[in-house]
C-alpha cells in the first residue's frame, strides 16, 4: 500500500528558510534532498494503485524523474508502452509530451485507439532521440496513450548540419 | 537568408546570422514586433574589497563589479526543423548551452537554459544570468510577482517605504522573483515566466534579467560557515524561462494563464504496455 505521510513530513521539514533559498551547508543541502528522494517512493505506490484503480487496469508503472535530461529506460528501451498524462488544472490542456526513445518509428494512439502525430527528433548536443506528439489532458483527469515502435523504419533526420557562425 | 528562423501561427523568433543570438521576437496575432538580445552573463562574485569586507555568499548576492562580463559574444547554433517542433540549439560554451523553442500553437517563446558546472579554475566565484536587452523605454520600472499572485511595481534605486541612499547598485536593484518579470512600455509588454524562484531585475531601461546558477569560493559571514562551493566538478542546472510579448492591455490574461499551466503542469507516469482488469473487489 502507499503512503504519502513520508513526503508531506518531508515536505514539511523543507519549509525552513534553508531549504527554500539554500542557506546551508552542502552536507545538510544533501540531507533534504535525501529525505525528499525516500519519501518519493512510498508516493508512488498510492499513485500506481490510485490509477490502477480509476483506469480500471493494473500496471507496473514506472515514474521517470530525468525526463527533463532524456533520460528515461522504459522509453528508451520498451518496443511498446503506455504513457498517462494527468492534468492537475481545473481545465483542459493541449500539452506537448516529449520522451527520450530510441531511434526509430513510433506509432501513437490516444485514448480512443486514434493514431496521433508524432515526431522522433534528435537531440543535437548528445545525439539522442526525443518522441513528440501533442496530448490532449482533460481538467483535473487524465489521459493515456499508447505507443509502439514500428519495426525496420528509422525516423528521417530533419536536422540540418550546425551552423558554425563565423568565430569573433 | 541566412537569417535564422523559428517559428509557429503566433510567434516568431529570428536570430542574428553572425553570432546565433536570438535578435527579435514577433508576435504575429498581435502584429508587435521587438528587437529582443538575450545572451548569458556573468557577475564576479565579490570576496569583500575596500569599501567593505562583504563577500558574496549564500546568503549575499554582492557582484565585485557593476558590469557582467558575456559568457560568449556568439552560440554555435543548429536549427531542428518538424511538423511538431522548431528549435534553435545554441552552444555558447562548454558549460553553457540553450535551446530556443516554439511548438505548434504555443503564444510564447521556450528557452530551454542548462548552465554548468560554473567552472572556477580562474579562482572567481560567478553568478550567472539570462539577460534579454529591448528597446522599451521603461522608464526605471518594471515588475515582480509575489508567490505568483501580487504583482510589485519596482523602480531602481527606489523604495517605497523609505528613503534609500543606494550602496549596492546591482544588488540593491534585485528582487524575488517566484513565477514572473515583465518590463513595459504601456504600450507593449515583455514578460518572462520562470519555472523556479530566482532573483531579478531590470538595472537598465529596457532590459530584464535573471539569475540562474552561482558557484562562490568563500563564505560570506552570515551563519552557514561554507562557501556555495557544489562538491567535486560541480552541479549543472537546467530551466525555461518562457518569454511572452503581448499588448500591455492583455498581457495579464496571457502570463496568468500559462504561469498556471506552468506551475500545475502535467505530470506523466509510464507502464509497459498491457495490465491485468483491475477492480476494488
Amino acid at each position: 500500500s502507499g503512503d504519502s505521510a513520508p513526503l508531506k513530513e518531508a515536505m514539511a521539514v523543507l519549509q525552513h528558510h534553508d531549504a527554500v533559498s539554500g542557506t546551508s551547508r552542502q552536507h545538510v543541502a544533501n540531507d533534504y534532498a535525501r529525505q525528499l528522494a525516500e519519501s518519493w517512493g512510498p508516493c508512488e505506490v498510492l499513485l500506481s494503485n490510485a490509477l490502477a484503480q480509476l483506469s480500471g487496469s493494473k500496471k507496473d508503472f514506472v515514474f521517470c524523474h530525468k525526463l527533463n535530461i532524456s533520460v528515461c529506460p522504459l522509453t528508451q528501451n520498451a518496443e511498446k508502452f503506455q504513457v498517462t498524462i494527468y492534468n492537475p488544472l481545473g481545465r483542459k490542456v493541449d500539452w506537448m509530451v516529449r520522451l527520450p526513445v530510441s531511434e526509430h518509428v513510433y506509432l501513437v494512439k490516444d485514448p480512443n485507439g486514434t493514431v496521433v502525430p508524432s515526431d522522433v527528433v534528435t537531440v543535437p548536443s548528445s545525439d539522442s532521440q526525443d518522441l513528440l506528439f501533442s496530448a490532449s489532458v482533460p481538467a483535473l483527469g487524465f489521459s493515456i496513450y499508447s505507443v509502439t515502435r514500428v519495426p525496420g523504419q528509422s525516423p528521417q533526420a530533419y536536422d540540418r548540419h550546425p551552423r558554425s557562425q563565423k568565430p569573433w | 537568408s541566412r537569417v535564422l528562423v523559428i517559428q509557429n501561427e503566433h510567434i516568431r523568433a529570428r536570430f542574428n546570422p553572425d553570432t546565433g543570438l536570438l535578435m527579435e521576437i514577433e508576435n504575429l496575432d498581435e502584429n508587435l514586433l521587438l528587437p529582443v538580445r538575450q545572451a548569458f552573463y556573468w557577475y564576479n562574485a565579490s570576496m569583500g574589497n575596500n569599501l567593505s569586507s562583504q563577500a558574496s555568499g549564500a546568503y549575499i548576492f554582492r557582484p565585485e563589479r557593476q558590469e557582467p562580463l558575456l559568457v560568449s559574444h556568439w552560440a554555435k547554433t543548429h536549427l531542428v526543423k518538424t511538423d511538431l517542433v522548431q528549435e534553435v540549439h545554441q552552444n555558447f560554451s562548454a558549460w553553457c548551452s540553450q535551446v530556443v523553442r516554439l511548438y505548434p500553437g504555443q503564444r510564447y517563446l521556450e528557452l530551454e537554459w542548462t548552465v554548468g558546472p560554473i567552472p572556477t579554475g580562474d579562482s572567481w566565484g560567478k553568478e550567472i544570468i539570462s539577460r534579454f536587452d529591448t528597446t522599451l523605454e521603461t522608464d526605471g520600472l518594471f515588475y515582480t510577482d509575489s508567490n505568483g499572485r501580487e504583482i510589485l511595481e519596482r523602480r531602481r534605486d527606489y523604495r517605497p517605504t523609505w528613503k534609500l541612499n543606494q550602496t549596492e547598485p546591482v544588488a540593491g536593484n534585485y528582487y524575488p522573483v517566484n513565477s514572473r518579470i515583465y518590463i513595459t512600455d504601456g504600450k507593449t509588454q515583455l514578460t518572462v515566466l520562470t519555472d523556479r524562484s530566482q532573483g531579478g531585475s531590470s538595472l537598465g531601461d529596457g532590459s530584464i534579467e535573471l539569475m540562474v546558477h552561482r558557484r562562490l569560493l568563500v563564505d560570506d559571514a552570515r551563519g552557514v560557515g561554507e562557501p556555495l562551493l557544489e562538491e567535486g566538478s560541480g552541479l549543472w542546472v537546467r530551466g525555461r524561462h518562457l518569454v511572452l510579448l503581448d499588448k500591455a492591455r492583455t498581457a495579464a490574461s496571457g502570463h496568468r494563464l500559462q504561469a498556471e499551466k506552468e506551475v500545475l503542469a502535467p505530470q506523466v507516469v509510464l507502464a509497459r504496455g498491457g495490465g491485468v482488469p483491475y477492480c476494488l473487489k
